[in-house]
């Protein structure tokens, strides 16, 4: 579908999305994790679509198995050759 | 109003008091904080309110300052006299 090419472009595009919900503080605290160690995430607030918002939900539930949010995606390829791999793994370790 | 007369019953009748969402991973933190210290939260599911859900939310802004979820009311005194006031302390420190 339609949907489901706009998704599949949005993450082969960006080496770090996250699906979030604007009101949602799991979701502020994974972009403010991206963002502390350097990295812009590519955010899309489901809230903030209107009656797409479920459905991309729905869609990513299908694509990934998971239907909450935040639904993080990283490329860790792409951001290993940027050089911005290390940060992300040096940080996971911390915790 | 009778809503308002209907929060404050609940606050005064109840120890521990929790205004949640069932999909907020936040609120469900600290519902199970509260059980794992062995108090029994009174909870109340904003999102399963239908349309009071939002009044309610209203309301408590205007009696907290506070309009987000969870919307925590602890009675210390009652709490105290119970002999539950020691757990959830030790528990605060301990974080
Ligand atoms: N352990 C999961 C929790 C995910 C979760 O429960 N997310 C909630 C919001 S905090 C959710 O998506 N609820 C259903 C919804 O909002 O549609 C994580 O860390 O991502
Ligand atoms: N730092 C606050 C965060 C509270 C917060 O932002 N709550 C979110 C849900 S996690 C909220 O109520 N958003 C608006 C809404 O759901 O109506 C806390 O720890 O309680
Ligand atoms: S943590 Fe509260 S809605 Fe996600």
């Amino acid at each position: 579908s339609r949907l489901e090419e706009t998704i599949k472009k949005t993450i082969t595009e960006n080496p770090v999305v996250v699906y979030s919900k604007t009101w949602c503080s799991y979701s502020s605290e994974v972009k403010s994790l991206f963002r502390k160690l350097g990295l812009e995430p590519f955010v899309i607030e489901l809230d903030e679509m209107g009656a797409q918002g479920p459905q991309v939900q729905k869609l990513l539930e299908r694509l990934t198995g998971q239907h909450t949010v935040p639904n993080v995606f990283i490329d860790t390829v792409k951001l290993h050759h940027k050089g911005e791999l290390e940060p992300l793994l040096s940080e996971a370790v911390a915790k």
